[in-house]
């Protein structure tokens, strides 16, 4: 499962 | 969000300033490699799918589009106007930039996260970017006169990914201590791939000397 800021930087 | 990263973001929005600046203003793209750039708008196009699907922050979401058009912008300045099109060292800019795609596409399909497109084409983007520099370095190698501004972008460029290493490390230790292996070792990938021209880069500085790659 992806929490959420796994993706949070550019 | 930490200052390291932020300064991260910053510089790798200077090193774009530096470069698009250095196409507009002298109308010359000379020692640029346009592999390496089309591989970035690739590395964007699909790391930010989630633009319209996810919204983290009005700074991301800015900083994405930002991102996505500039790079854009630089390709179609190198490829399609007219005065900085013939300035293009087409000869010299020899890496088979299709030969990476490949490989990291499927190494995404192996390792990441989730078995989503999103996922995958986001850890896509993450291999592609660590490697996406390849064709510049080699330009620069087999140029005899890299001018200040190309320079001055590769050096931006390489201080954003080593800043984000201490963003991940402040990130670790101080805020979340969640590990992140695939954006790790990618970036520490990337980042180790400046570390002989960030050497020369600063000998030349020191020397007070035009900045030369030795062949």
């Amino acid at each position: 499962y992806l929490d959420d800021d796994d993706h949070d930087e550019l | 969000m930490n200052l390291f990263r932020l300064a991260g973001d910053m510089t790798h929005l200077f090193s774009i300033i530096v470069l698009l600046l250095k196409i507009h203003a002298t109308k010359s793209c000379s020692g640029i490699s346009l592999k390496t750039q089309e591989l970035y708008v690739i590395v964007f196009l699909t790391r930010y799918l989630d633009l319209f699907t996810r919204f983290v922050s009005l700074y991301n979401t800015v900083m994405k589009i930002v991102f996505i058009g500039t790079s854009f912008a630089i390709v179609w300045y190198m490829r399609y106007h007219k005065v900085v099109k013939q300035t293009y060292n087409k000869d010299e800019d020899t890496f088979k930039h299709y030969f990476l795609l490949l490989p990291c596409f499927v190494l995404a399909l192996l390792l990441h996260n989730e078995f989503t497109t999103m996922d995958v084409l986001w850890t896509f983007s993450l291999y592609l970017e660590a490697v996406a520099i390849l064709p510049q370095l080699v330009l620069l190698q087999q140029s005899r006169n890299i001018d200040n501004l190309t320079g001055n972008y590769v050096f931006f460029l390489g201080a954003y990914r080593g800043l984000y290493v201490l963003n991940w490390i402040y990130r670790y230790f101080l805020q979340d201590h969640r590990a992140r292996w695939i954006p790790w070792i990618s970036g520490l990938v990337q980042t180790a791939l400046y570390a002989d021209f960030f050497y020369y880069y600063i000998l030349s500085w020191k020397k007070h000397e035009k900045l030369k790659l030795p062949a």
